[in-house]
C-alpha cells in the first residue's frame, strides 16, 4: 500500500516542482 | 489604480517565489480584486492562477482547485487553448491531491485532449503518466497499463530518459 502511495504521487511531486517556480508575471 | 494591480500582482510573485505564500496569497488576492475592477480578464486569470498555485504550497487543495476552477473558465473565455490545457493539468494534479481521483481523471483526460489539438507531445506524455497514476490509485490496472504504454513510447519518441 505504501509502495502504490508512492508510485500514485510521483507525477503529482514531479509538478510541483515546476510550479515552484511558476510565477506569471505583469 | 492600474498600477497598484500590477505591483500587487509583482509582490505576490515574490512572496511566492521566497516561500511566503500566505503573503503570497493576501497580495495576488489584492491583484485579483484591482483586475475586476477594470474588467481585465486576463489580468483576472493570472491572478486566479497564481492564487491556485499559493495555494497548493499552503496545503489548501480545495481552495487551490477553486481558483483553478475559476482558472479554467476565463481561459475558456480569452479563448486560450495552451492556459485551458495548463488549468486542466493543475486541477488533475490537485484532485490527486485530494484523492479524488475519478475528477483527476476527469481533468488529465481534458488536458490529454487539448495537448493532442495543441500537437504538444510533452503535455501529452505528461497526462498519460499521470492518468497511468490515477487508474492505478483506482485499482483499473487495465486502463493503467495502457496509459503507462502511451506514456512510454511518447518518452521514447521525445528522447526522456529519465
Amino acid at each position: 500500500v505504501q509502495r502504490m502511495h508512492l508510485i500514485q504521487v510521483d507525477s503529482v511531486q514531479r509538478w510541483m516542482e515546476d510550479l515552484r517556480l511558476m510565477a506569471e508575471c505583469e | 489604480r492600474a498600477a497598484q494591480g500590477r505591483a500587487y500582482g509583482n509582490l505576490g510573485n515574490t512572496y511566492y517565489l521566497l516561500g511566503n505564500f500566505g503573503k503570497a496569497v493576501k497580495s495576488h488576492q489584492e491583484r485579483l480584486e484591482i483586475a475586476k475592477e477594470f474588467g481585465d480578464k486576463s489580468a483576472e486569470r493570472r491572478a486566479c492562477s497564481n492564487l491556485g498555485n499559493a495555494c497548493v504550497f499552503l496545503g489548501e487543495f480545495a481552495m487551490a482547485a477553486e481558483y483553478y476552477k475559476r482558472t479554467l473558465h476565463l481561459a475558456r473565455l480569452l479563448k486560450d487553448k495552451a492556459i485551458e490545457a495548463q488549468a486542466c493539468y493543475s486541477l488533475g494534479n490537485t484532485y490527486t491531491l485530494l484523492q479524488d481521483y475519478e475528477k483527476a481523471i476527469e481533468y488529465h483526460l481534458k488536458h490529454l485532449l487539448i495537448a493532442q489539438e495543441l500537437a504538444d507531445r510533452i503535455g501529452e506524455g505528461r497526462a498519460c503518466w499521470s492518468l497511468g497514476n490515477a487508474y492505478t490509485a483506482l485499482g483499473n490496472h487495465e486502463q493503467a497499463v495502457h496509459f503507462a504504454e502511451r506514456h512510454f513510447d511518447i518518452s521514447k519518441e521525445i528522447g526522456d530518459r529519465s
